[in-house]
């Protein structure tokens, strides 16, 4: 039978099985390259090429070196949850954004090395500059499904933090923070963040929603996966 | 596939050969991010000795090629094959729409061997 159009045929089905590799169905994805990972893609082209140091100074074989931890393979989330934050539910309260990743792209024979999460704000420069944030991070509680809601009073609190400003990236390890940490392995990741002004002090109109617009929060996913990674030669 | 050939073969010595993987070519160019394509090289030649005792090879290639100088009917010359590979990097998306940095042991063929 002839395949359809755009359908791949069984033998490049196979071969990209055997590479591990699941490309888009779709129309070419239009969704830019994070500079991590370009960066991460140089560094690791630059460790590939042969080089005449001594065998203490050669790269770690599996180990991204950028980011510290073993690994073989690196994935840039992008959030899911919802695009529209919801209108804070106390006077306070300047943001509440779900957030979502969804994380069934994991195969069983990897091991999570690094799970780390990214807020990036934008840069509101004009947004009370000196205020001082608190953000607290929440994992909502039980079993959800892609596009459904969340049961908003289900959640576990993972962290409070003040950061003196919104103006830089921010960055959490969700590995660290107990999440993932087991033997059981996520399909999904429900959190929900809260950002509320350090101190009482009127901001500009229309900041909160700005600020909630201007938000973009990815996941950084490394993993090892031990079958693509061989042991250094030994000597004999 | 072992192929037989006689000593005074017009074939070059086992070596590695350019071969350069062009991810257009192959159609995967619209989700493979970069590189856009590799010098993945290949091996190919003939492993006759002496002359294959330039390359790396094992005893076993040595021996296999003193049986096929006498018994080419029912012995085939050993195979020139990638002893030495080097790994690349492929940034590219998956169906998820996520950006993928995935590590390959064994994608460049550095060297090639008798075997």
């Amino acid at each position: 039978a002839q395949p359809q159009p755009g359908a791949l045929s069984p033998q490049a089905s196979a071969l990209l099985q055997t590479l591990g590799l699941s490309p888009p169905s779709g129309p070419p994805p239009t969704r830019p390259v994070p500079s991590v990972m370009w960066r991460l893609f140089q560094r690791g082209t630059e460790a590939a090429e042969p080089q005449d140091l001594p065998q203490e100074s050669q790269p770690l074989p599996c180990h991204v070196e950028e980011l510290g931890v073993p690994g073989n393979i690196v994935r840039h989330v992008l959030d899911g949850g919802a695009s529209a934050p919801p209108e804070p539910a106390s006077g306070s309260l300047c943001l509440e954004k779900p957030l979502f990743f969804n994380l069934s792209f994991l195969d069983l024979k990897e091991q999570l090395t690094l799970v780390r999460l990214e807020l990036n704000f934008g840069a509101p420069g004009d947004l009370a500059p000196d205020q001082g944030w608190e953000l607290s991070l929440a994992q909502a509680q039980g079993p959800r499904l892609w596009g459904q809601p969340l049961h908003w009073h289900q959640r576990e609190v993972l962290l409070s933090r003040t950061v003196p400003s919104l103006r830089d990236p921010l960055y959490f390890d969700m590995l660290s923070l107990g999440l993932m940490g087991n033997s059981t392995f996520p399909h999904n990741l429900s959190l929900v963040l809260e950002v509320l002004p350090a101190r009482e002090g009127a901001l500009p109109p229309g900041s909160c929603s700005m600020l909630g617009r201007s938000l973009e929060a990815s996941l950084l996913v490394v993993t090892l996966d031990p079958q693509l990674c061989q042991p250094a030669p030994r000597k004999r | 596939r072992a192929t037989h050939h006689s000593p005074d073969s017009p074939d070059p010595p086992c070596a590695a050969r350019q071969l350069y993987i062009n991810f257009q070519e192959v159609g995967w160019h619209n989700w493979i991010i970069a590189p856009r394509g590799f010098m993945a090289n290949y091996c190919q030649g003939h492993c006759f000795f002496p002359t294959a005792t330039k390359i790396s090879s094992l005893n076993h290639a040595v021996m296999q090629s003193l049986m096929h100088s006498v018994a080419p009917a029912t012995t085939p010359p050993p195979c020139c094959v990638p002893v030495k590979l080097s790994p690349i990097s492929v940034l590219f998306y998956d169906n998820s729409d996520n950006v993928v940095l995935r590590h390959y042991e064994d994608m460049v063929v550095d060297e090639c061997g008798c075997r």
